[in-house]
């Protein structure tokens, strides 16, 4: 695949994961937080989500976690209610 | 299972309930019945009581809306979220809304109302998700028909939690054992012991012994009395027998045992290079000759190598082009000295790996003396 194909998947993927992790697990990304902050702020809510599904908690969208988040589910936050 | 914070509930028990905007995609008769199944769920199992109402302002009122409806959640089109609830509360408390951009059905083609129903239910009665995957409170989509969607003994023990037992009506506190002479009678799994095979069906496990002496020494008992801490079905589950370790397999997770005692916490199956199309394991069998594991799921089996701890290249491949003589699916499998045994619905098929065929069937439920 073209690498801006490959590119623009990840963004996609990113995209997914952000607003998936804002709404069921209260991630905030402020505009214009410093990008290291976000990154381990994210990492760290990847990691809480991997632990509830029970998939590997690597921390990273790999492709099992990004299947979960696609999957259909009910729009009530599984943590912080 | 687990609550909102504070554990908001409804003090009257008798609860009222409304339909406030139906969907175009099943006739209204088919809403209520969905609905009604849904609510009946919960007040099984629990000292509740549900009025549908027509009038007035009810406690929890369902509807159908798209996109942005009213509240802070907007929907999001067809896919993604199905539906959302509210905890137990005044007002919009305990209201449910479906997505209207889905395609609800009866449990054909689209998502089963009943089982969407069942689960945002749970939220309006106060439960929020559970990580157990056999439970209704689970926050995926399981494509379900009403007759086998049941709450799991998760939900159970979380509803119960919040409002008690039902006072009038019998709930199984220790579910009956499986009717296992049954001629139907199928297995969840099976693994050796020592010297003993352990078949687990729904919650319940036997356990037989194979030193000749005591051929028919039979014992059974509930899951949770001889592997606290495991409470969901088993999927499958195999023994490693120079480790003296037994894994046990229910949903995404598994359990290593060891002198029947749960060592560290639950893995992940995709710890074993699973892809994340496999939500759960069939069968498993471990053949210490050639240091290899093999998992059936679906139609499909891998072949895990303990040695290197990888799955081998060239996996999934189908069952039956592999394995002659047995049928598309395994629901489980052991191996003891004389053979390979595979438990296929009601039958459990023996299968010599030299010949590479089965040399024997017989009834699954002989192994529990039927």
């Amino acid at each position: 695949r073209p690498v801006d194909e490959d590119q623009k998947m990840r963004t996609e993927d990113v995209e997914l994961a952000e607003g998936y992790l804002r709404r069921f697990y209260s991630l905030e990304i402020k505009g214009g937080a410093r990008r290291a902050r976000s990154t381990s702020v994210m990492e760290e809510k990847i990691r809480k989500m991997q632990n509830f599904f029970g998939l590997g908690e690597t921390g990273h969208l790999d492709s099992q976690t990004l299947d979960v988040m696609r999957e259909p589910r009910c729009g009530v936050p599984d943590v912080d209610n | 299972f687990s609550f909102y914070p504070y554990k908001p509930k409804w003090k009257n028990t008798t609860i009222t309930y409304t339909v406030a905007k139906y969907t175009p995609d099943m006739s209204r008769g088919e809403v209520q019945k969905s609905i009604r199944l849904a609510l009946k769920m919960w007040s099984d199992v629990a000292p509740l009581k549900f009025i549908e109402i027509n009038h007035g302002k009810a406690d929890i009122v369902l509807s159908f809306a798209s996109r942005a409806h009213g509240d802070f959640f907007p929907f999001d089109g067809p896919g993604g979220v199905l539906a959302h609830a509210f905890q137990p509360a005044e007002g919009m408390g305990g209201d449910v809304h479906f997505d209207e951009d889905e395609k609800w059905s009866t449990g054909g083609q689209g998502y089963s109302l009943f089982a969407v129903a069942a689960h945002e239910l749970g939220h309006s009665l106060g439960l929020t998700h559970s990580t157990d995957p056999s439970a209704v409170m689970y926050p995926t989509y399981r494509h379900h028909g009403s007759s086998q969607y049941n709450l799991s003994s998760d939900d159970v023990q979380g509803i119960q939690t919040l409002y008690g037992k039902p006072n009038n009506k019998k709930v199984e506190i220790q579910p009956t054992a499986p009717k296992k002479c049954d001629p139907m009678f199928s297995f969840d799994a099976a693994a050796m012991i020592q010297n003993e095979i352990i078949f687990f069906k729904s919650r319940h496990v036997w356990m037989r012994t194979t030193k000749s002496s005591y051929w028919n020494q039979l014992r059974e008992g509930h899951i949770s009395s001889y592997f606290p801490g495991i409470d969901s079905p088993v999927d499958a589950a195999y023994d490693i027998p120079a480790q003296g370790m037994l894994f046990i397999f229910t949903g995404q997770k598994y359990w290593v045992i060891q002198e029947l005692k749960i060592r560290g916490r639950a893995g992940s199956i995709y710890e074993y290079g699973f892809p994340s199309s496999v939500r759960q394991v069939d069968a498993v069998v471990h053949v210490a000759e050639y240091e290899k594991t093999i998992f059936f799921a679906g139609q499909f089996y891998y072949r895990y190598d303990e040695q290197k701890r990888q799955m081998d290249s060239g996996f999934p491949r189908r069952i039956q082009t592999d394995w002659t003589g047995i049928p598309r699916r395994v629901d489980a499998a052991f191996k003891m000295i004389g053979g390979l045994f595979l438990l296929s619905g009601s039958r459990s098929y023996q299968y010599d790996f030299r010949q590479k065929r089965v040399v024997k069937i017989i009834a699954g439920n002989t192994w529990l003396g039927c």
